[in-house]
């Protein structure tokens, strides 16, 4: 099984959106997907009509125990989606209230990694979606993967974004005892604006290989997926956005073994 | 002097792209105007060449002291932007850790409303640009303003982190002893699909005379005059996304008093 986790400490920037899609058509490829919703707000959970605001049971409950979770546990927790090989762990805002009771209390920043590790015999490929900012949550997503992916939209302020996002890998990679690979995804690119093509650029200056080669562009669909609570390769199979993330997922798989 | 403050829980919904643009109209109308960025990642301060990273003094400075700034000292605080009577007191990414010196600590939430009233006698409108999470940065700028605007995307997960400001709102209320009158600006709208459509439908619906009656279109001119570094109605006079804002003005402006 592989673990991978989309993070950006920017919000707004197509995290939600990049883990539905890829996950979508990884189980298009026939592998069997899990989906991690770390975010509070839950706008993961929310795509499926799960309600983050009334979910008693979910990706909190992996912190909320005394010992260590069964598989069997693990699975009660799980929701389905509309693919039938893929599940989704839902969020609940309740996971706002992690950072707080994390403080002085250690091994926090391990739970989820450890937890995903039993769902080996059932799963291929966990992908968690995480809060946009640095706290336990995006920690636990950070130390669990094995890939991480980037999504970083094609303007300015994001390039500042980034920078920060990559610091905190810096630190991360000290209490990890392997690498962490990363790949970002330029996405919601706008040819029409002088400011997508520059800091598309400036992108693959400043990180070069690590930069998926394509770009994922502005595509009205996405939204229109998202209110339909539909993965967004089923809803319209041929649209632009959902070529680049076929071609993504290529450069993804292609590159190598993940870390 | 009136405190305006932009905010919104979900990130990415054009909180700092508002802020900019109304604080530009308003120095248009000759009023004298401050900007305000409470937000750790600081793209307020990115959009005018402020680091926040490397941020010494600014909007952080105002939590630091042990007795009451003066009006001199705040105003040594204050940068230029490209219009003269249009400051802003920067924010920098030292905000981020108030949150754990904010456990204990009674008052904190009232620091920012405090020291923006010692500008009344040089400053028309103060603008807050706040960061997307429900922490003591939100609060304070909950707590100063006389009118709150939160800019909604037209989509359907937008309107789940709306559900959860006005949670926020109606706890707040209880602490502040004045009504805090709330505008919905719908942004980002983009009539081609269906899901924006909908969306603003539902806005409509539900929240009724606190929505603006029109709404923002989506307007490549947006990122490019961040890139620049220009406020947008500068960069762009004649842009649909422009006309809409001076029309959001004037029915902000229209609403009667602020509370
Ligand atoms: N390529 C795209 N083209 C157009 N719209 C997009 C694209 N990708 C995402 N969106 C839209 O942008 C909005 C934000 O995307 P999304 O929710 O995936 O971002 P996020 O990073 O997960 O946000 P948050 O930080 O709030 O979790 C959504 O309305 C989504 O439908
Ligand atoms: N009406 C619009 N049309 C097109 N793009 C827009 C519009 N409003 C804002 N944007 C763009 O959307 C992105 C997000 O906007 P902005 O940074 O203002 O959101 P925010 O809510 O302040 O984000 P954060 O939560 O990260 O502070 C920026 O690239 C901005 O240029
Ligand atoms: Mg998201
Ligand atoms: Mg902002």
């Amino acid at each position: 099984m592989e673990i991978w986790s989309v993070a950006n400490q920017k919000g707004g920037v197509g995290k939600t959106t990049t883990a539905v899609t890829l996950a979508g058509l990884l189980a298009e490829q026939g592998k069997r997907v899990l989906l991690v919703d770390l975010d509070p707000h839950g706008s993961l959970s929310s795509y499926f009509g799960q309600d983050p605001d009334h979910q008693a049971k979910g990706a909190y409950t992996l912190f909320q125990q005394k010992d260590e979770l069964s598989a069997d546990e693990l699975r009660t927790l799980l929701c389905n989606t509309p693919i039938e090989s893929a599940y989704l762990l839902p969020a609940s805002t309740a996971l706002a209230t992690l950072e707080r009771q994390a403080i002085g209390r250690d091994g926090m920043g391990l739970v989820v990694g450890k937890a995903l590790k039993l769902m080996s015999s059932i799963v291929d490929i966990a992908i968690i979606d995480s809060p946009p900012l640095l706290g336990i949550l995006l920690v636990n997503a950070l130390a669990a993967c094995d890939r991480l992916v980037i999504p970083v939209q094609t303007e300015f302020l994001a390039l500042k974004g980034l920078e920060r996002m990559t610091h905190t890998l810096t630190m991360m990679a000290r209490s990890r005892n392997r690498a962490l690979n990363f790949a970002i995804v330029p996405t919601m690119f706008d040819r029409r604006t002088q400011a997508s093509v520059a800091s598309l650029r400036h992108l693959r200056n400043h990180y070069g290989d690590n930069v998926f080669p394509g770009r994922i562009p502005v595509d009205t669909k996405f939204r229109d997926a998202s209110k339909a609570g539909q993965y967004p390769h089923v809803f319209s199979p041929d649209s632009h956005g959902i070529d680049a993330y076929r071609q993504c997922l290529k450069w993804l798989q292609g590159q190598g073994q993940a870390s």
